[in-house]
């Protein structure tokens, strides 16, 4: 562990934590794509599929719970909430999310380390992550205004992959572990589909305005 | 081998 992957798995904790307080503070989910939560719950599922064969260390398997289950939560309060339901902005979440999830299954069957089923599911949950975010940047751009909790949320889910890139820089430099280039590539592309939105969050806390992204 | 070399990271 060091401290660009803590820093990097905090930051995707708070992004969670954010949200669940935006949903419970509010009671409402507006503003925020349904799709993209599902994506995130499928790609932890995908990911974690070694939860309970490989024990790595007490904090992972109780952040891998944590990620599995505030996912599931989050996915099971949009659809089956009453009242949070209500705030879902189903006419704007239209994105045509199994569109990335065929597309990342297929890269994965082709591209992967080993032909294993747990291998290929890995990799199948590094590319369904790196653009499980559309679907919410499209809703943001069709919302117009968009609130504080959800603009922190953004930020955070894509500051925590940008601190995994300086995490396997310095594991390069001091283990002299190249990792795995599927999850070099890969997280560059996510971080790089968040380029603008941090442009706009940047611009909108510099001259203190709403956060607004052009449509 | 690499394929374990990240398995510790989420």
């Amino acid at each position: 562990m060091n401290i660009f992957r803590l820093a990097g798995d905090l930051t995707h904790l708070i992004s969670i934590l954010v949200l669940l307080l935006k949903i419970y503070a509010t009671k409402s989910c507006s503003g925020i794509s349904l799709k993209t939560q599902e994506l995130y719950a499928l790609v932890f599922l995908a990911r974690y599929l070694d939860l309970f064969t490989d024990f790595v260390s007490v904090y992972n398997t109780v952040m891998k719970l944590v990620f599995i289950g505030s996912s599931l939560a989050i996915v099971w309060c949009m659809r089956m909430h009453r009242i949070v339901k209500r705030s879902y902005n189903r006419e704007l979440d239209t994105f045509r999310h199994y569109f990335l999830v065929a597309g990342s299954f297929v890269l994965a069957l082709v591209v992967h380390e080993k032909f294993t089923l747990q291998e290929i599911f890995w990799a199948f949950s590094i590319y369904l992550e790196a653009v499980a975010i559309l679907p919410q940047l499209v809703l943001l751009q069709r919302s117009g205004n968009v609130d504080n909790l959800t603009g922190q949320y953004v930020f955070f889910l894509g500051a925590y992959r940008a601190f995994y890139i300086l995490n396997w820089i310095y594991r390069y430099f001091t283990e002299q572990r190249f990792g795995r280039w599927i999850s070099w590539i890969s997280g560059l592309v996510q971080t790089a589909l968040y380029a603008d939105f941090f442009y706009y969050y940047f611009m909108s806390w510099k001259n203190n305005a709403k956060l607004q992204l052009p449509a | 081998s690499s394929i374990n070399d990240l398995k510790d990271e989420l």
